[in-house]
Parts: structure tokens; sequence; C-alpha cells
């Protein structure tokens, strides 16, 4: 530290006269001194970094954070600060506007309360600019991160503080009353006239906040852009999903592994352990997960960075023709693929890292989706702070502790999975005898249409 | 950019 640091020390009077700058990595600064007030008469001036008060570091605290340690602090009672005169660097950092920078990704469902105000689910991430809106606690400034790592709108999201409380509340809402499946994904399913969406919707809510209380994730975690440390799992969607995965494991075997499914207990359906997922990649390999959409969204959300692939078919004829080809012993029904394929794109798009057009002939899809899977390991994906201080081989153990085993499964794609007599031209009733999620199969559930 | 000035409005 320059020769400017030094310990200063007063009694703290009704306030101790300071209004501070920075935050975060830059660091806490007075920006400016009351007259008269305690801190003026030891000589804290404006430019001032503050290193540490009482026992209390102040090198890596939000500005909002910094600020409520010291309106914490009791009336009457001494304060020693470390600070160091830091001019230049304080002009440096108001004028560029660096302070209080930083990203986190929300664990809680929220929907705005102020005409300023971002709602957002779950898993979104936003860029946090300043932690208190306006000067005043209640608020942070962000802007919202989307899935191509572009910021998107900028408003007000609760403060810390208020997170906890509206994040805790939500959880005895839940548990006392049921889901309320109100909100952003919820509108969204609504608008698109899904149904059966609010049931299913409130499963795969319950299970995410069952997910939240078993990572004990905080409403606000914070997060950094790092590289995936493992081989990310990769799900490819679309008409020719299993002869893709078949080929990929295939030709690639050292690159590329099928994770395998088994039975569901009790049941008839099938689902891939994320454990599975896990040792597919402590090989160093690819797991290639044949799974539900809304399995896709789990993986995320105990990030695992799927590389989520649909393979987008041209006409029908095209896909019989392609599977054909492709796959002649195969008597899946390109008819009902190819319909499964548009509702795929209509409601789950927003879960596609890339699209692979199914056009022309030739095996350029195929390279394509190497490609891509390639492109996309080397891409930073959003994983938490302290991960990202991780040693690589640790990271995965965090991913699956223990305690999640028991719902340490993704749940796979029953239509997928069996292998159709070619039905084209027969109407499309489905009568498989399990439950369907309507959410995994937009619109093929108990579907009116022809 | 930001909003505001980056610093709390009342004295602490």
């Amino acid at each position: 530290y320059s020769a400017g640091s030094r310990i200063v020390q007063f009694v703290k009077a009704k306030s101790a006269g300071l209004r501070l700058a920075g935050g975060n990595d830059v660091g806490i600064f007075v920006s400016s001194v009351q007259e008269g007030s305690p801190a003026h008469s030891q000589g804290i001036r404006e430019g001032d970094q503050i290193l540490q008060v009482n026992d209390t570091s102040f090198q890596h605290l939000t500005r909002e954070e910094a600020v409520e340690h010291l309106m914490a602090l009791p009336v009457g009672e001494e304060v020693t600060l470390w600070t160091q005169s830091k001019p230049d660097i304080y002009r440096k950092m108001v004028s560029s506007n660096v302070g209080d920078s930083f990203y986190i990704r929300t664990h809680f469902d929220f929907e705005k309360d102020a005409p300023s105000g971002l709602s957002f689910v779950r898993g979104d991430v936003f860029h946090v600019l300043d932690t208190m809106y306006r000067g005043r606690l209640g608020n942070w400034l962000a802007v919202r991160v989307g899935r191509d790592l572009q910021e998107q709108d900028k408003g007000i999201i609760p403060n810390q503080s208020r997170a906890e409380q509206i994040a805790s509340l939500e959880s005895v809402l839940k548990a006392t009353s049921g889901a309320n499946p109100s909100g952003a994904r919820a509108e969204f399913w609504k608008l698109r006239g899904l149904r059966g969406a609010k049931k299913m919707l409130r499963k795969s809510r319950e299970d995410l906040s069952a997910l939240t209380k078993q990572g004990r994730y905080p409403p606000y975690e914070r997060v950094v852009l790092k590289e995936a440390s493992f081989k990310r799992p990769v799900v490819i969607l679309g008409p020719i999903a299993d002869i893709a995965v078949q080929k990929l494991s295939r030709e690639l075997p050292e690159l590329f592994e099928i994770a395998p499914s088994v039975p569901r207990d009790g049941a008839s359906s099938k689902v891939i352990k994320l454990d599975s997922v896990r040792q597919i990649a402590e090989k160093g390999k690819h797991a290639l997960l044949d799974i539900t959409p809304s399995a896709v969204e789990r993986l995320n959300y105990v990030q695992y960075y799927p590389v989520v692939v649909f393979c987008e078919p041209e006409s029908r004829p095209g896909v019989k023709a392609m599977r054909q080809w492709l796959a002649p012993d195969s008597r899946k029904s390109s008819r009902r693929l190819y319909a499964q394929a548009n509702k795929m794109k209509k409601y789950c798009s927003h879960l596609f890292t890339a699209t692979v057009p199914l056009s022309g002939s030739g095996n350029a899809w195929f390279q394509q989706i190497q490609d891509i899977v390639r492109t996309q390991q080397n891409q930073p994906v959003w994983m938490t702070a302290e991960q990202a201080d991780m040693a690589p081989e640790d990271s995965l153990d965090l991913l699956n502790p223990p305690s999640t085993v028991a719902s340490g499964y993704l749940t796979c794609d029953s239509h997928a999975n069996s292998d159709y007599e070619d039905t084209d031209g027969e109407s499309g009733a489905y009568t498989d005898g399990e439950a369907e999620d309507a959410y995994d199969q937009p619109g093929l559930a108990r579907s009116s249409e022809p | 950019s930001k909003s505001g000035d980056g610093k709390n409005s009342v004295w602490i």
C-alpha cells in the first residue's frame, strides 16, 4: 500500500459523515465528507480508499455491503478506519463508472413491482451495475444477460436483502399452499395455449425448488464466465437424434459416449442418472444424452452446461428420405418425428444452443454437429464464482453431491427411445400408458389435432 | 453506463 496509508479513529455520531463510491473489485472510496462530522475532523478526504473498518476488510465489498456495514456500527462507539489516499484512482473510477460491477445468477422467480423493474425466472443471469440505485438501499441496477451472452434489457431488481425475503416467502408459499404457477415462465406457456402446462409447470418448479434447497443456493449467486473444466454433455434434438448419437459414439468413441438410460423405479419410463453423466465427463468425453426438454433445463440448472443441438428438418419427405438412407432398418415414424421436431422448435427453441439444418444430401449435418460441440466447448459458461477458483477435478464432485443422488436423474423421451412402426399416414393417437409431460411433449400430449 | 452518481444519497 502507498505511503498515504493510515489509521483513523473517531467515535461514531449519528452517522460517520461519509458518502461512499466504488464497490466490488475497484474498492470502496470516500466520495464526500460531511462538514463537522467525526470523519471530517479526523482528516478523511474525498478520494480516500477505505481498506478496512475495525476488523472488516473493505476490499471486495459491494457499495451496498460497505454502506450497510457502516450503518450497523453502533452510535457512540469508536471506529477504526484503515485508509489510503488515492485521488488519481478515485477520479478514474468515477469518470469511467466502474464501481459495483459483477454478475449474478438468480435462484427464485420474480415479477417486477415497479415500471423500471425487471421480471426474471430462476436461472437468469444479470450484470449488476449499481447496488444502490439512485443512492438508496433497496434496488440494484442491472442488465439481463442473454444466453448468447449479449446484454439485453436494463432496469432494477431487488437488492440482496429484499431478494432473500422474496425467495424465502416464495418457498414458504410453495410449502404451505402448493405452487403458485404465476410468473414469466407460466405466462410464456399460457400465451402459447399449452394444455396441461400449469400442472407440469408446477412439477418442474417443485423440482427446481428442491434442487435449490439441496444446493442451498442463495437467491443471488455470484457467477463468472469461464470455460467448462470438463467435457460438456451433448443433447441432440430433432428427427435424426437417434442416428446422430449412434454415429457420434461409433465414429468418435474417444470423444463421445452415449449415457445409459435405466428404468425409473416402478415405472415404464426411462431415466439417465446424473451420476452417469458425471462419470462420462470424468473420462474426458462428451456424454450423449437422449433426454426431454425439461431435463435439459434441469441440467442447465445443476450446471452441467449441456450443448443442445437442434437438427431442423426441411420437410417430412426429407426426413423420411434421410432416415431411409441413414438407418434403413429403423421403424420410427418419419411423420411423427417431423411433427415432434416442429413442436419442439415452436416451444423449446429457448433451450437450443445451436441449430443444424437438415437440408440437401451428404453428411454436412454430421460435421456441423461436431463443429458446434467443439466451438461450444471452448465458449465460456456462467459458473459460480467460488467454483471457478476450484481445481477442475473437484468441480464435478460439487455438481453432484451425495445428497442429490435421490433425485439425480434426467427424464428421457419415451417416444424417442422406442422404435415405432412406421405409421406414416395413420392418425396420430398416441396411446402409451404413461402420463405424458406436457412440457416435454409440447402439443403431443393428448392433442386433439388430427 | 450507469444512472445515478454511484454513491449513497444519505450520510452514513
